[in-house]
């Protein structure tokens, strides 16, 4: 496994996105996935729709079934995954675009599906194999307690303590050596995650967590999609 | 009252955040914020001290990262949590099968 590594290097990562005052994290986590697995099948990178998702993706737990994917009010990247390959694929962004709201009717448009799921797995809550399943199939999404990220500015965040309990979904796209953290004067090793809160949030856009901890979380629910691949 | 060279013009602890006053003011032009009525902006100043606050508690517990006023300053964490968020945990759907295992030497 490479030392560092990082997708945005790779052109396999879209621009930062803004859910806005909507609880559709789990959209934009799963869009970015498949947007890095579409990149990697076709060499084309896509900025895919959330807004699909939004409207279209009823998807329930199998064993849950009042648990639906439900616009605005939460959702799941898996049951997500699920959905996108039952209805055939995702729209391009520009085809389908974002409006933050999940009052509208399901206006998706089979003939302009532009990346669909081949298959979709759960990686195991262990560093190497997520570190694995990042560098071979991606960006993947994960979810996390997002308990320090309304006060987060930038750096290695790294807290003493941290819930487990995961409330929200964002995308894994990269991981670094060591990131200096002048108070423990030591390196850090670190997830790079993307969140969708726009680039004025964060390091623009984007959130480091130290690695090796399961540290909020973020180790427990990770997913990683395959994009058929269209010649 | 002649010889008291230094008077106390804030209260002590932390209810007192210098300045939360300038750092509320730098927040609304930073991220154009404006409130409807003057109930609702004395309400978000008074829920943008207690982020303050919790900036500071998150500093403190997570000190090798940066943490203070950002554009959720003020929201209250349920506010935050309710519109910001958004992920379901439930248990994951049958046809979610595992990822092999991946090969992670060399």
């Amino acid at each position: 496994l490479p030392k560092d590594f990082d997708w945005r290097d790779h052109g396999a990562v879209t621009n930062v996105k803004n859910q806005g005052t909507c609880g559709s994290c789990w959209s934009f986590s799963t869009t970015g996935a498949l947007e890095g697995a579409h990149f990697l099948a076709t060499g084309e990178l896509v900025s895919l729709s959330e807004q699909q998702l939004v409207d279209c993706d009823h998807e329930c737990d199998p064993d849950l079934n009042d648990a639906c994917d439900s616009g605005c009010n939460g959702g799941l990247m898996t049951t997500a995954f699920g959905y996108t390959k039952k209805a055939g694929g995702l729209v391009r962004e520009e085809d389908y675009p974002y409006t933050g709201r999940d009052r509208g009717p399901c206006k998706f448009d089979k003939s302009k599906i532009a990346a669909s799921v081949s298959n979709f797995s759960v990686v195991s809550l262990d560093e190497d194999q997520i570190a694995a399943n990042l560098v071979k199939n991606g960006p993947l999404s994960v979810g996390i307690n997002a308990v320090y990220m309304q006060t987060y500015i930038g750096g290695v965040s790294c807290p003493f303590i941290c819930g487990k309990h995961l409330d929200h979904g964002v995308l894994l796209v990269g991981y670094g050596a060591g990131g200096y953290a002048p108070i423990r004067f030591k390196e850090k090793p670190y997830w790079i995650i993307k969140n969708s809160w726009g680039e004025n949030w964060g390091e623009n856009g984007y959130y480091k967590i130290c690695r090796g901890h399961n540290m909020c979380g973020v180790d427990s629910m990770v997913s990683t999609v395959t994009a058929i691949h269209t010649s | 009252d002649d010889n008291i060279l230094i008077r106390q013009v804030v209260e002590d602890g932390d209810e007192h955040l210098l300045n939360a006053e300038h750092h509320f003011s730098a927040f609304k032009t930073k991220f154009s914020k404006t409130y409807a009525t003057k109930e609702e902006h004395d309400y978000r100043f008074g829920v943008f001290k207690s982020n303050l606050l919790r900036a500071k508690s998150h500093q403190e517990l997570d000190p090798s990262a940066i943490h203070g006023v950002t554009k959720f300053s003020d929201l209250t964490p349920s506010e935050f949590r309710s519109q910001f968020l958004g992920l379901k945990p439930l248990s994951l759907p049958s046809d979610a099968h595992n990822a092999p295992i991946l090969p992670t030497d060399n």
